[in-house]
């Protein structure tokens, strides 16, 4: 279990008084298994580990900081400086504030509207959701599920084939509300015109916001499908799901250090309350085990 | 000459990398470089540029073998269901969002194009939606569906679902259950529940072909908690590199029977060991 090699390592670590190469770049070999078991991006855990063996070896540690607490401190903040340091919240300026959700096939997105639209009504927003899934069966019957309960007004139409108009007139319906989500369907990078109607569908919207919704079990391709996600409009959030699994979420990591955009939430459950702000020293020590 | 280790050092780095960026479990490319370096140190080659090549198929070798399991011909199972006035019974389980009820509506559609009566169980009784998801189909495939009220047993929807294809003499069962996290002790205990009570013929695993290392956690729980009889990876279509096959092949040793690779209904391919290999090696 990678865990526990990681605490061995971290342990040889403990033990020395001084920084020993040869220990040093077994930490970094260790920190390298653990960062792929967790799906970070092999390229980018290959350059992370030059990074940190770079700088394990050549900074001089601080007065009484041991040598652990030097790689690990390296790491730490290798991590951070990809991840950022704490997710900036929603940010509701203009009003009626659109946030424009979109992500792959099952990756959570409409659990997640519901989710964030409770987040936010108990913020004391007022927000209201808007369905253009045309694809998936019983896509508006899910989120009227999801929104009805809460009082929170859903706009769709199962008979309407037409994302585009459907986003018009859910836009145009909720435009004295505060926050307006829009659920999309889901599509992947070979879906060339889903990714069409996609740039289509943000200009109809116009979002102050474009989150996008990641697996976290998802591995390697996390990277690219993110990349052809953020050709199609500019993504300003990323919501990580299926965190209360047993995935790190690595995928997500490389998701943010190609397109930039800070993680904000992850979901930790099917409940609306499963829902929580980012926090990068959580996800930090849950990625290396 | 013969090859040494250090001949295939840069080579097998090399090709632990595909299959790592292949989404291979870390632990299961380990393996399979680890076996094709035994199977390769102190062979004889002519040339010191053949060790490439030897490589490549020892690889090659490595990914079939661990493909190569004899699985359950469904459709088989399914005439002599029909001979025998029994119906098969399929259970599908996995986690959240892998195309399950997708994958079951694919099913569904090919069984009836070729002359059979399926009848699907929306043992999905918790997800906002489920039910509506499942009947959609249903009636689009012009197939019966056993459901009940959000809420209900899942057990006792796939009982009647069972009860009601026995009755009506319908050769198949597709019983949908919802998603679960294999971590969710009480979700887990539901579907051995369902298990107990319906006894499935065939237990179906459908994972995500994007998934990275977690599928062997996945597969493991899963097959430790109710015996999986084959695998289907959806989402092929995404451009996966498919590399959760190995992981999962190599991780329970259940066959892969076949891969989701759109979202319609025409959308599945039975799961060829040479689409690994052809997605590892270009
Ligand atoms: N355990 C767990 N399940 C989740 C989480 N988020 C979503 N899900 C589940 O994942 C499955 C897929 O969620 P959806 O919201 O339907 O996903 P989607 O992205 O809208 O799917 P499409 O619209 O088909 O692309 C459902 O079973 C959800 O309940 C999470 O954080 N944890
Ligand atoms: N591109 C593609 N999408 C697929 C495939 N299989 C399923 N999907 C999509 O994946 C999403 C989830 O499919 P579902 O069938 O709802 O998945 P599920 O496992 O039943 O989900 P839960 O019941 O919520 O756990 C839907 O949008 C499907 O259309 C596939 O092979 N390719
Ligand atoms: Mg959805
Ligand atoms: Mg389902």
């Amino acid at each position: 279990n990678l865990g526990k090699n990681l605490t061995n390592t971290m342990k040889k670590l403990a033990g020395m008084a001084i920084i020993d190469e040869e220990v040093v770049k077994e930490a970094i070999k260790d920190i390298q298994r653990a960062l792929i078991q967790a799906d970070v991006n092999i390229k980018l855990v290959l350059n992370l580990s030059k990074t940190i063996e770079k700088r394990a070896l050549s900074e001089k540690p601080p007065k009484r900081v041991t040598p652990k607490e030097h790689v690990i401190k390296i790491v730490y903040e290798e991590l951070v400086h990809l991840l950022g340091e704490k997710a900036p919240e929603v940010e509701v300026e203009s009003k009626p504030f659109k946030i424009l959700f979109m992500g792959l096939q099952g990756s959570g997105k409409t659990t997640t509207i519901g989710k964030l639209a409770r987040y936010l009504q108990k913020k004391g927003f007022n927000p209201a959701v808007v369905c253009t899934d045309t694809w998936r069966p019983a896509a508006y019957e899910q989120l009227r599920q999801l929104t009805e309960s809460l009082s929170i007004p859903l706009y769709g139409d199962p008979d309407n084939e037409d994302a585009l108009d459907l986003a018009k007139k859910g836009i145009n319906k909720f435009k004295k509300q505060d926050i307006i989500i829009v659920d999309t369907a889901g599509r992947h990078k070979e879906e060339q015109d889903l990714l069409d109607e996609m740039k289509q569908i943000s200009t109809v919207v116009d979002p102050d916001e474009v989150m996008l919704v990641i697996d976290g079990t998802i591995g390697q391709q996390a990277r690219e499908q993110a990349l052809a996600f953020s050709q199609t409009t500019d993504i300003g959030s990323i919501t990580i799901t299926k965190l209360d699994g047993s995935a790190k979420g690595g995928g997500a990591l490389s998701a943010v250090a190609e397109i930039g955009a800070p993680i904000k939430f992850i979901g930790t459950g099917e409940r609306i309350e499963d829902l929580e702000a980012f926090d990068p020293d959580r996800f930090i020590s849950r990625l290396l085990g | 000459k013969t090859i040494s280790q250090g001949d295939l050092e840069d080579v097998l780095f090399e090709l632990e990398l595909s299959l790592l960026e292949g989404d291979v479990a870390l632990e299961v490319a380990e393996k399979i470089i680890k076996s094709v370096e035994n199977d390769l140190v102190g062979r004889k080659i002519k040339r010191r540029s053949d060790v490439a090549l030897h490589t490549q198929d020892a690889l090659k070798k490595a990914i079939s073998e661990i493909l190569m399991v004899k699985g359950p011909n469904v459709m088989a199972l399914a005439q002599e269901a029909r001979k025998a006035g029994e119906p098969l019974k399929l259970m599908f389980v996995g986690i959240n969002g892998t195309g399950k009820t997708t994958t079951i509506s694919k099913l569904a559609d090919y069984f009836v194009s070729k002359g059979f009566t399926p009848v699907l169980a929306a043992s999905d009784t918790f997800r906002a939606g489920a039910i509506e998801q499942i009947t959609h189909h249903a009636e689009n495939l012009k197939i019966k569906i056993i459901k009940h009220q959000k809420g209900a047993d899942p057990a006792a929807v796939a009982y009647d679902a069972v009860e009601h294809a026995r009755a009506q003499k319908k050769e198949l069962v597709f019983i949908d259950t919802a998603g679960r996290m294999q971590t969710n002790t009480n979700l887990m205990d539901e579907m051995k529940k369902i298990q107990r009570v319906v006894k499935p013929d065939l237990v179906i695993f459908v994972g995500d072909a994007l998934t990275g290392n977690d599928v062997v956690e996945q597969a493991t729980k899963f097959n430790d908690a109710v015996g999986l009889d084959g695998i289907i990876l959806t989402k092929a279509d995404a451009d996966a590199k498919g590399g959760a096959a190995l992981s999962i092949g190599y991780v329970v040793q259940k066959p892969i029977l076949f891969l989701g690779v759109g979202q319609g209904y025409k959308d599945i391919i039975e799961f060829k060991p040479d689409w690994m290999v052809e997605q590892i090696f270009g």
